[in-house]
């Protein structure tokens, strides 16, 4: 029999696993706010 | 393989950071209005390289106002930056620079500022004073008798109005109206101005003083004035062209739009 499989399951599987500690980098722009938002 | 791409320039990374320190000196160095400006946080960067050694950046700046008026001699490292609770005012600007063999110069740079929401300031401080229109006429009011009641009580140069930089207006539990100006000091001292004002004219250039002063009118539940007038000395700003009463035009024009040969759009 035929199984059909979500994709996103497939992705879940075939993503390598980040080391424990692992920060993924901050977004490149904007960058931090020194003061406040306005 | 052909060798990857450098990634992109992040709006933290050091090199952001010292361009876009360099385009804030500048845009100070060229505004003759208002207050100096602070990075508050880079939004965008945008790099084009244009040979070796050889760039052309991009930058779109979020600044805040400072308590340091233009004309100040304070570094800008020493000047605060406005509260939230003051009615802060923020500054938006794109400039374009090159750095060319490391060195960074502006070619083209365009401001606008414009005063945080009344809005957003009672939602956090009910009771916070308000920024006003610097044409309103108790503004205007407070300022001609600060002005008259520094000069009637200094036998010093009679100081003359540049502009008015803000102003506040508070309602309750006082009516208090607060006002900061620059001034310039004239040939007259207060007895001359008193028999003909008309005859008293800015100091030349390089001799001219300029001064900053804050003042605070309260009209209710009783009368009282208080003003502080602080003179910089000698300076070298390029406020001669400036008409001694220039004309008080509502909020937000607190960063002069500098446009150059080449523009950023």
């Amino acid at each position: 029999s035929v199984v059909k499989r979500a994709a996103a399951q497939v992705a879940q599987h075939d993503k390598v696993p980040h080391p424990v500690g692992f920060v993924p980098p901050p977004p490149p722009c904007p960058g931090k706010v020194r003061y406040f938002e306005i | 393989a052909p060798a990857a791409p450098p990634p992109p320039l992040g709006c933290d990374d050091p090199e952001a950071e010292a361009a876009a320190e360099f385009a804030v000196s500048y845009i100070n160095g060229h505004s003759h209005h208002g207050y100096k400006f602070a990075l508050n946080r880079i939004e965008q960067i945008r790099v084009l390289p244009q040979g070796a050694d050889n760039e052309i950046l991009f930058l779109e700046l979020d600044l805040l106002e400072t308590r340091c008026p233009i004309l100040s001699p304070t570094p800008l490292v020493n000047c605060t930056v406005r509260s939230f609770t003051e009615h802060a005012v923020e500054g938006d600007c794109d400039v374009k620079l090159q750095k060319l063999n490391g060195q960074l110069s502006v070619l083209a740079s365009q401001c606008h500022s414009h005063a945080d929401s009344s809005e957003d300031v009672r939602q956090l401080c009910p009771d916070c004073p308000l920024l006003a229109s610097l044409n309103n006429t108790e503004v205007l009011a407070a300022v001609t008798a600060a002005l008259n009641d520094h000069n009637s009580k200094t036998p010093d140069a009679y100081l003359r109005l540049l502009e008015i930089g803000r102003a506040t207006i508070q309602h309750h539990p006082a009516h208090v109206v607060s006002v900061e100006f620059a001034v310039a000091a004239t040939d007259c001292t207060a007895e001359e101005a008193k028999d003909n004002l008309e005859a008293c004219q800015l100091l030349p250039e390089d001799q001219s003083n300029f001064g900053f002063c804050t003042a605070t009118v309260v009209t209710r539940p009783s009368q009282d004035l208080q003003v502080d007038c602080q003179l910089y000395g000698h300076q070298v700003p390029a406020l001669r062209t400036l008409p001694s009463f220039p004309g008080c035009s509502t909020l937000p024009v607190l960063i002069e739009a500098i446009a150059l040969s080449q523009d950023t759009s």
